[in-house]
């Protein structure tokens, strides 16, 4: 799956998803991605998220959702993120994902849960980077 | 102090990045930028996670999934389980802006995508082909996400049939193996 927020120079947030979801999977079965709330989520009075991983465990807890919501409590993008994957693991502590957040203000951050040695990268680009950057969290 | 415009992508996809970045530096706007940048991980097939020739299903079948999300309006346009259209992620815009529904699913999805004039044509490709006949004749159907049926899901390949004495509200499932080239 590729998982993409933006928000342009308007401060208009946009979030979205795009995926040929799991391998071998039972036809008919749809992940987290193309659902609002888990695979993305946007709103301009915030800012959005996406999220990654196991789809049939991530979209029972619409962590996009949560993590947008977390900001708007003024939870900075980093703890939102974290405070989504967590909601999952305190279910299901072996599931496998990641979520993203980005600020409608530019800031971002992400959390990963379950990909044990493997670093979860994710691409950034604003305004004040010459140059896209690949950033690495470990879960 | 706002760093605008901005855009975040999950895992390594740089060229679907760069694209999107483009659009948000020339015509700025955001939809639009989301749009043509996941279209790029579709074109590229991204780690074969994204797009055609990748993830058969059992029958060794694509299909394709897409969210596109307005955080100014909160429309929301999605289609799950598209067959035989490459372009997910444009069949998800027209869905925002060409209907009143959220989510169009499986073979009407791809109904309505040829409705609005994508082309359809198959999503299976010889790469995808031999991943599914290793799964399938190799490794006899392992792993799958079948339980609670017969033949044991874990040795066999279907059709299956269910078990009526199972245990019911059991939480332990197996998770699905993520990695870089196997995720949602």
């Amino acid at each position: 799956t590729i998982g993409m927020i933006a928000v342009d120079k308007q401060g208009n947030v946009a979030a979205g998803t795009s995926t040929n979801g799991a391998k071998f999977k039972i036809p008919g079965r749809i992940g987290d991605s193309p659902i609002p709330g888990s695979g993305a989520y946007a709103d301009n009075a915030v800012g959005g998220a996406t999220a990654t991983g196991d789809g049939d465990i991530m979209l029972r807890f619409l962590p996009s959702f949560l993590a947008v919501e977390e900001m708007r409590r003024g939870a900075s993008p980093t703890d939102a993120a974290r405070t989504a994957v967590n909601r999952i693991a305190e279910h299901y502590p072996d599931f496998m994902g990641a979520v993203i957040a980005l600020r409608n203000d530019g800031e971002y951050g992400a959390a990963c849960h379950g990909l044990g040695d493997e670093p979860f990268p994710f691409v950034v680009k604003d305004i004040t980077m010459t140059k896209f950057k690949i950033e690495k969290i470990n879960c | 102090d706002a760093k605008l415009p901005v855009v975040v992508t999950t895992w390594n996809f740089v060229n679907a990045t760069v694209t999107a970045w483009d659009i948000l530096k020339k015509t700025g706007f955001a939809l639009d930028a989301i749009e043509k940048g996941t279209s790029v991980c579709e074109k590229q097939q991204c780690d074969g996670t994204v797009g055609y020739g990748g993830s058969p299903d059992e029958e060794s079948e694509t299909t394709l999934d897409a969210l596109i999300m307005d955080g100014c309006t909160m429309n929301v346009g999605a289609v799950g389980a598209l067959r035989r259209v490459k372009h997910a992620a444009s069949v998800a815009r027209h869905v925002l802006e060409h209907t009143k529904h959220s989510i169009l699913v499986g073979e009407m999805a791809t109904n309505f995508a040829k409705q609005m004039g994508f082309k359809e044509e198959s999503l299976t490709t010889t790469t995808s082909k031999r991943m599914w006949l290793k799964w399938h004749y190799r490794d006899q159907c392992q792993p799958n996400f079948w339980m609670n049926v017969e033949p044991d899901p874990t040795k066999f390949c279907g059709p299956y049939k269910k078990i009526d004495n199972i245990v019911k509200r059991s939480k332990h499932t197996i998770p699905m193996k993520v990695s870089r080239f196997n995720h949602d």
